[in-house]
């Protein structure tokens, strides 16, 4: 990481402050999800949001009863 | 229904991919589907060519995004065949879509189902064993930071941008999970899995559920 113009290494600080408050949000039971530093924390989240979240919506109806029935049959 | 399942018990689950910095998150989730579907058949477990959806799927965007009930339709409608990973490889890039000839392997879907089980996670459980693997959309803001554990905060539903593959679920413990497949490589959270508890709809993991037939 780093030898650009810094952005990775105040990504990498962002990512560590983000973490520290994951965490401590969590209730501190030993099954609830655990947050900290992996092969994403030099992005920023912006940028990660850009690059790997690229699923885009799409409206499908809901499940009903109807539904249900008709598959029962 | 179990308390615990899991299709990869069952060797019909295909090992966890890199989408590496393509954003083709929704081609994944849905090729790992059909190669279950098509395990689930009786058939060899084979990995199929995610490049080729992501190439060819005129009605989504490539490596710039795309929908997984977008490219179900695109595969429902053209009847494409899947050919297999190994004969049309992963470039982490769009690229022009290659075409095969009918005579070659390949797998086509004959049929797909999507709908919105929010507040319905019980019937999801029940599709999930009926049906095979789902492919889900989820709110995976939070996912950057995660090693592992289950998730059950921090995460918000109807702000899906991402797209992964239930597997399984657990509820045996005392706070039940799904069992998610991601492709962002086995290092990522639980060898390349995350645990999102059920009932709640957490992440948005019930609001657009696809399952698919072959």
């Amino acid at each position: 990481w780093g030898g650009g113009d810094g952005r990775e290494e105040a990504a990498l600080r962002e990512s560590i402050k983000r973490i520290r408050r994951l965490n401590s949000l969590s209730s501190g039971d030993n099954m609830t999800a655990f947050y900290g530093i992996n092969q994403f924390s030099h992005l920023f989240p912006e940028d990660f949001k850009a690059i790997y979240l690229r699923s885009t919506p799409y409206r499908v109806p809901r499940y009903t009863e109807v539904l249900k029935r008709k598959e029962t049959l | 229904l179990p308390t615990k399942f899991d299709w990869r018990d069952k060797n019909v689950v295909t090992q966890v991919r890199n989408q590496q910095t393509c954003g083709g998150c929704w081609a994944f989730s849905i090729v790992g589907g059909i190669e279950s579907a098509y395990a689930i058949k009786g058939n060899n477990l084979e990995e199929l060519s995610v490049q080729q959806v992501i190439d060819c799927s005129y009605n989504n965007y490539g490596c710039h995004g795309g929908s997984t009930v977008g490219a179900l339709s695109w595969l429902n409608q053209t009847q494409v065949k899947l050919v297999k990973d190994s004969e049309y490889t992963f470039k982490a890039q769009t690229g022009l879509c290659h075409y095969f000839q009918p005579s070659d392997f390949g797998v086509s879907i004959t049929d797909y189902a999507a709908y919105d089980f929010s507040g319905q996670e019980d019937e999801m459980l029940k599709k999930l064993v009926n049906c095979g693997p789902l492919a889900v959309t989820v709110d995976a803001v939070s996912w950057q930071d995660y090693l592992g554990g289950i998730i059950q905060y921090h995460c918000s539903s109807g702000k899906a941008n991402h797209a992964v593959l239930i597997t399984g679920f657990d509820r045996t413990g005392s706070i039940p999970y799904w069992i998610v497949r991601n492709s962002w490589g086995h290092t990522w959270g639980i060898d390349g899995y995350a645990h999102i508890k059920i009932g709640s709809n957490v992440c948005g993991i019930a609001d657009t559920v696809s399952s698919v037939f072959v």
